[in-house]
């Protein structure tokens, strides 16, 4: 079971770690975060769903790797999928993170929160009239937005402090998505023995590395949850900014989860 | 109504 889930994230991740750690100061220059901060608020949310989606699409093809996985009912999948995809994303995240200069693997480099500044509020043409206006230079129209951010980054951070290897960070993801206390599972058992199964199997691989003390250290699982629901806060808060706004704008499997 | 998901979840492993 070790094997098959450190294999099922290997063979999904769309960066390998040695390459992720390789690039790890390969930053943005300020030129670049300028660019991303002068784009309209819609344009970076367009951009950011997409390539939450791509990763979204790995987190799918990582469940169906997944031993036991493809054997629970479709509508099982799918609500596990609903409501774990996004958290795996996240818990990956720390493998895309530099802890030491709080950047993260986006589009290619590394970029700080700041990178992320436009999906908050109108980008810097929009300040400058504000400016000669004479109102706040920063007026900022999403502002739970930057709390979100910083509040991934921080999780990230976290994460990051505890070095987990591949092999760990494959079995937070898996105990994530084969979590049998997900709301409106047909099959609750089913998936309970799944989770038992790699609960004991992540045990092992801990008493194996003596790294039992990593249980303890982690993050609680409400942490993610609220990292979901800010997330589904400010995309409702974004959708209530720009109602005209087609929803062929975003991705389907996008709109389809969120 | 999880059409996107529904047909990712039936391809084989890509």
């Amino acid at each position: 079971l070790t094997q098959n889930v450190l294999k099922s994230y290997l063979e999904t991740c769309a960066q390998r770690t040695e390459e992720l750690q390789r690039r790890r100061w390969e930053t943005f220059s300020s030129q670049e975060v300028c660019a991303y901060q002068r784009q309209s608020m819609a344009e970076m949310w367009q951009r950011c769903a997409g390539r939450l989606t791509e990763a979204i699409q790995q987190v799918v093809e990582f469940a169906k790797r997944l031993q036991g996985f493809m054997d629970l009912c479709q509508h099982d999948q799918i609500v596990l999928l609903k409501a774990g995809a996004l958290e795996v994303v996240l818990v990956g995240m720390c493998r895309a993170f530099n802890a030491d200069n709080r950047t993260v693997f986006f589009e290619g480099k590394y970029g700080g929160t700041e990178l992320f500044r436009a999906l908050g509020r109108a980008g810097d043409s929009g300040r400058g009239r504000g400016q000669a206006e004479g109102t706040a230079s920063d007026e900022e129209l999403l502002p739970g937005c930057h709390d979100l951010i910083s509040s991934i980054f921080d999780f990230a951070q976290s994460l990051c402090a505890l070095h987990c290897s591949d092999s760990e960070v494959a079995f937070l993801c898996a105990l994530v998505l084969l979590n049998a206390s997900r709301p409106w599972l047909q099959e609750q058992a089913k998936v309970a023995v799944l989770q038992g199964h790699l609960e004991v199997a992540f045990r092992l691989l801990l008493r194996r590395t003596q790294r039992e003390e990593l249980l303890a250290r982690l993050p609680p699982a409400g942490r993610l949850r609220a990292l979901c629901s800010q997330h589904l806060e400010q995309l409702q808060a974004f959708h209530r900014l720009h109602p005209g706004l087609l929803p062929a704008a975003f991705p389907p499997l996008y709109r389809e989860l969120f | 109504k999880h059409r996107i998901l529904h047909k990712l979840l039936q391809n084989g492993n890509s």
